[in-house]
């Protein structure tokens, strides 16, 4: 049975989508059979991977998981696509509690074959979101080194929370992954000190650093160990794969 | 009665909330009476301005919004907080098709004394993004020049078109405002040729370069006016502000 990691932050654009597809594209390399999810309505995962989202949304469709993965070109490396339908996403964003466990479980049941599973959230603490986090072992939240990074992290610390207390008690908090880090900049350094001081050993220490290669390599449906491999953006996500594989 | 300008675009971390304080402040040192609406559960257009988020959401009360809007610091500036209350948030974010329309009227008949009006939108195309374009003049969209932002826009005109024939046939195309614009990328260049081919004259002249001053200016609560008045960043929301000013 896989493990599940759900990649989340309510903040827009701080790098989720690229972090969940690095990761597994890395858990992929290291020879385990990965698994990601898109449960965003913008599919940018889906995307990044080369594949084209489905009509209808596989967790709203209720058939065997299993029928709707889609095999990518990278070896050990499958989808669960998104769907950009609006009905299906108004369908998953208005669950309540007890059909965002079912879809937890329709999540967590169909996927025995993968041992590595990463999910991609939308920015927004909405039921896409939750539902992620209730069929999640572990979450991991990719936080840029910019003020309004900061602000909105004490409400995701709520949620999981709440999360963990009722409706999955083995959620554990993952890492939070400092990501876009420009050594050059002061902000970067002082959100940096700030964040370390207040959450400590949650921090991983790798960074992700601003690395142009990774804004470019989905644009060619490639990964950035496919599409750079010696980049600074590559060794970092290599080196928090097998972090977060050391973590299991 | 005012203009009423809706920022919006799900793709998260594009600039939304720095071109909404941005383009309202640039109105003020005009001379404008400008109110900024903060319709974001993450209140980071509250909070830039150096003010806390209302404990219940204004939209949500139904009570005057006259009673809950906030001066700040910046003369001709005035603020319509966020609210991080989830209760609210839900509330606005499950509003039907009527209901959101209400909301739009309160926001309209209530915001008389204004010139101009900006509408922060959170990064989705849920109900709080519906019930800013329905109650909106036109609608303004920021654009990263990277290949992840091009793919949700189309889903983004498609919802305007509906807000058009459904709800608001007065909603106009504002612009498309490339932001965090770095002329020594390729992948900066590639975007703006593709956007511009395809979108044509919708897509303004004027691009805001990424200046990290933008990014510092909110943790000091001031505007980049304020903050670094002869950055490139203050420069080009100035000539942004004087293409809204003159659109009218
Ligand atoms: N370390 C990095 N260096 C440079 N660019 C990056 C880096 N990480 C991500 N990007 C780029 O920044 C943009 C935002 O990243 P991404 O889309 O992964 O964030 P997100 O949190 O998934 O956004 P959303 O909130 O919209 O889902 C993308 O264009 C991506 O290619
Ligand atoms: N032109 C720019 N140059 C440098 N940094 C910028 C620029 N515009 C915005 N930023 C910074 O980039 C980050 C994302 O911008 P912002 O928060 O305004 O985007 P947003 O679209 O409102 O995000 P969300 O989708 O979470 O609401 C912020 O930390 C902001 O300070
Ligand atoms: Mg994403
Ligand atoms: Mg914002």
């Amino acid at each position: 049975m896989g493990v599940i990691h759900c990649v989340a932050n309510q903040k827009g654009g701080v790098g989720k989508t690229t972090t969940a597809v690095s990761l597994a594209a890395g858990c992929a390399l290291a020879g385990l059979r990965t698994l990601l999810v898109d449960l965003d309505p913008q599919c940018n995962a889906t995307s990044a991977l080369g594949q084209a989202p489905a009509a209808r949304h596989p967790l709203v469709e209720r058939t065997p998981l299993r029928d709707s993965v889609l095999e990518t070109k990278f070896e050990n490396l499958s989808l669960l696509p998104g769907s950009r339908s609006f009905k299906d996403v108004d369908a998953l964003a208005h669950v309540d509690d007890s059909q965002s466990r079912q879809v937890a479980e329709h999540l967590m049941t169909n996927v025995g074959l993968f041992d590595q599973i990463f999910v991609d959230c939308p920015p927004s603490l909405g039921a896409l979101t939750q539902t992620a986090l209730t069929a999640a072992d572990d979450v991991l939240m990719p936080l840029q080194c910019e003020y309004f990074a900061m602000e909105g992290l004490t409400q995701m610390i709520e949620l999981i929370r709440e999360v963990i207390k009722n409706s999955n008690n083995r959620l554990a908090f993952g890492h939070i992954v400092l990501t876009m880090y420009e050594c050059s900049l002061e902000l970067t350094h002082e959100v940096e000190r700030e964040v370390r001081d207040f959450f400590g050993e949650v921090v991983s220490p790798t960074v992700v650093p601003r690395d142009v290669a990774l804004a470019e390599a989905p644009s060619h449906g490639e990964t950035i160990f496919s599409y750079a491999p010696r980049s600074r953006g590559a060794r970092a996500y290599l080196e928090l794969t097998q972090e977060v594989l050391g973590r299991d």
